[in-house]
């Protein structure tokens, strides 16, 4: 369902071109559950964001469910993100003066969902902050803010979920609560890729892929 | 040095009342490398915020260096939180528009010192970032953000450092580069208080204080 050909990334900061991505190819099958590994600045996030149609390479070509997404108009991909794409951000993202239930419904008010508030707290109550509903984010600890960015992504129930360090603030207890939540998912038959840089969080993921300054330099498991 | 004396915080959510922080009794001596453990939401960053002055109790005492610090005036605080404190944000907290260099260099803008390029410069490299200097916050890594708000923190080589996760979006080779320059700097005098969510990382320091709900649980190492 998600297949990189050779896709390259380079940024410009001043005059200086720097390759985040060099030529990189990955395949990820639908009900893959995929963990993303590496050191701090190897291109996971600049990776996981051509993934998630967020941002565009500078080369190579990206198939998303056979489709090559650099073919597709902005609403095309606007679409996809909303409706395909389920993606839980490293920096949470979440609108500053909104609240956690508001900031989860947002996903179903673009696809134009039945029930949102219901759905957005049982989504809220699944990760485990049924009684942080009304607070705004800065009202909300790091973890929890976490939290929120993760049950917005799995509102809309999508088929492919992308998840950035998606346990990063969470103590031990809370981030194998929201990796069994992945588990279940990926049980169901979606396809989730996570990057993360904790080993037993990687160790629930069935395959592991390895980033080293802008390359892939390994893959493990089926 | 930090004397946390039945320390309460009480937060307002609408109309519903939140206790952050339950009597908390904390000391950390001069000298001493504390971590900070406890789930997500147990009140760690709240606590943290007191101690660095940025934030103010609802009720206790809180005495920095055996001055009350509800008894300093505004202009005091600011005084005390740019010579005295380190402190590295959850969130990092970096001026968006505004390069690595320049936001590492900011504490020695405020406090006055000379050489503040270089500095601001050596604290970068000593963080791994030596080809970042002129990246703005959105044009570098998560990880890498972390790391200028760490060189930030250190770069007036204040007595006491306080970090808020600092190597929560860090892999475990830059994560353990990080923890050896906090090690240095407690074996040259320096206070250092960690939050923390990894055992590995709190393995540094040479006392370990648990959180649940609001309240220290337990205190481990002397
Ligand atoms: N401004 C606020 N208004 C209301 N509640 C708040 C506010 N700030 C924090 N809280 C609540 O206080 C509790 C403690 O928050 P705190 O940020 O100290 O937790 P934490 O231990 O640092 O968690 P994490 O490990 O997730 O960062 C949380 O339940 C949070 O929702
Ligand atoms: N907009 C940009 N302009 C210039 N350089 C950038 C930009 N965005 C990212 N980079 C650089 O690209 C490299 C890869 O960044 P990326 O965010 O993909 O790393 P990462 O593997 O996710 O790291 P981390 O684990 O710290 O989050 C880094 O060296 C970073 O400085
Ligand atoms: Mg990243
Ligand atoms: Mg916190």
């Amino acid at each position: 369902v998600i297949e990189l050909r050779n896709i390259t990334k380079i940024y410009l900061t001043g005059n200086v071109e720097f390759a985040a991505l060099k030529s990189v190819n990955l395949t990820v099958q639908e009900g893959d559950f995929t963990a993303i590994m590496g050191h701090s600045g190897s291109g996971k996030s600049t990776c996981m964001n051509i993934i998630g149609c967020l941002d565009r390479p500078t080369s190579g070509e990206y198939l998303f469910g056979g489709e090559n997404v650099s073919k597709l108009s902005d609403s095309q991909l606007a679409e996809v993100r909303n409706k395909k794409i389920g993606f839980v951000f490293q920096s949470f993202n979440l609108l500053a003066r909104t609240s956690a239930v508001q900031n989860v419904e947002l996903p179903l008010v673009y696809s134009g969902a039945k029930n949102r508030r219901q759905k957005a707290e049982s989504a809220l109550i699944s990760v485990g902050l049924a009684e942080k509903f009304a607070n705004k984010p800065n009202e909300l600890s790091g973890g929890q803010q976490q939290r929120v960015a993760i049950a917005r992504a799995l509102v809309n129930d999508p088929p492919v979920i992308l998840a950035d360090e998606p346990t990063g603030n969470l103590d031990s207890k809370s981030g194998e609560e929201i990796m069994k939540i992945f588990k279940a998912l990926n049980e169901k038959g979606k396809t989730i890729v996570l990057i993360t840089h904790e080993p037993d969080i990687a160790a629930f993921a069935k395959k592991r892929v390895y980033f080293k300054d802008g390359e892939i330099i390994k893959t493990e498991g089926e």
